[in-house]
């Protein structure tokens, strides 16, 4: 059991524990000093305290409550201090897993500064929501051809792309993809709303279809601008 | 050549442009009231003119310098007045993608109506970052197994993975993971840092390594479950 404390029930916050709450295996705890914000999340929680982190001494006394958790998530906007404070006193209490919503990447510099300071592995996982959004739809904003694109590490990513014209109404070993191209195709859809299939060495892809493929950045953006 | 004007420039606006200069086929044009904001992102663009947006002939007179466009994109916040009127006249002028970061679900309720409601192809691809972040986090605020979690449509998603120790040692033949688990795994890395390999049938998993699954959502969430 993951017993888990969300801080700051805004749009970020409110919309996380409404997903957790179909997940096995959690235990949600949440805090919020707006009492409206606290209503609309009950029914998702386990528990829900009303507490105003800007005191030091709430989160103390909230978890006496909760006994010690295994994870936080910091979604408090407005002031930083309350956030960077928090996350400390939470880092002190040895919870492993902080994941906090920063302000932008100067927040997330002091943030990161505290974590390495302290001993032990590294606890906070730092979102900027607006800049971690511009930089995942860059590649759909980019070329219609991208439908989504999706980092997996430095080097490689997976994308969803319309299939070009040239390469529909052949088979996958007719086409051969990772030879040309050193791509995998991992699956593909008839259109945008339809169901992902697997695809395999005799897949024939039919016209207007898109496909799901992994590959290094570069043979991708090789691949796109081909076809553009 | 994909004529990209991007309106507005704050933390969102700013951080995409920063990613399009270093795609191939783009010309990107912004747009922004604010003096410091554009002098921060001149030389990602290669236009960059000031105008206030809540002014309805403004949009006019910068499309007039740039021609017609492919893509916009909205990234004022503040109002939502200036973003949803400018959307619409974008929409009127028939520029075809309008990529929008909406303020929160009632916003994009009422931009989808407009949408929707005119002629010609859907047009506006709506993002509101702290909402879809949160949805994003949620496998990995859950459990430590998951690093990161991608939804591919309704069904399917790419998972990727602490590989359980009970796997590791033996290869992917021997493990038959397609007929006892559903999923298929695409990649592995050594550890969480290091870069993705092609995984094939042969290949036998380190100790302490990171799996790259894809299938179906209820696949992943079966598998997760049993060696969480
Ligand atoms: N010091 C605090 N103690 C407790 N709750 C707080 C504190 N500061 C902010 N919150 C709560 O956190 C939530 C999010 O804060 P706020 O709305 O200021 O930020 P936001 O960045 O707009 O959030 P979001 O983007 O998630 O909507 C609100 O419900 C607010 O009541
Ligand atoms: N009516 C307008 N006309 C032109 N520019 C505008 C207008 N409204 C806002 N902007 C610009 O859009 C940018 C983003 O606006 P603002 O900072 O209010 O929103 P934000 O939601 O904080 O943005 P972000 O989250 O991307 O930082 C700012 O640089 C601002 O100058």
């Amino acid at each position: 059991m993951n017993k888990i404390l969300v801080l700051g029930l805004g749009k970020f916050g409110h919309r996380l524990i409404t997903e957790l709450a179909s997940r096995e295996g959690v235990r949600v705890f949440a805090v919020d000093k707006n009492e409206k914000a606290r209503q609309a999340s009950t029914k998702y929680v386990h528990e829900c305290f009303g507490a105003n982190l800007d005191h030091p001494e709430s989160l103390g006394r909230i978890m006496e409550k909760t006994g010690p958790v295994d994870t936080a998530v910091l979604g408090m906007g407005g002031s930083m201090n309350a956030t960077t404070l928090t996350a400390l006193h939470l880092r002190q209490r040895g919870v492993g897993r902080i994941f906090i919503k920063a302000e932008d990447e100067q927040h997330a510099e002091v943030l990161n500064a505290i974590d390495r300071g302290m001993d032990g592995p590294h606890a906070f996982r730092i979102i900027i929501p607006e800049i971690d959004q511009a930089a995942q739809i860059a590649g759909r904003v980019a070329t219609d051809l991208v439908k989504q694109e999706v980092s997996l590490g430095d080097n490689w990513e997976l994308a969803e792309l319309s299939c070009p014209d040239r390469m529909c109404g052949k088979s996958l070993a007719e086409l051969e993809v990772r030879q040309r191209y050193q791509l995998t195709i991992i699956g593909w859809r008839e259109s945008g709303d339809s169901p992902l299939q697997h695809a395999t060495a005799d897949t024939i892809l039919p016209e207007g279809c898109e496909i799901t493929a992994v590959g290094e950045k570069k043979d991708i953006a090789r691949f796109v601008a081909e076809f553009d």
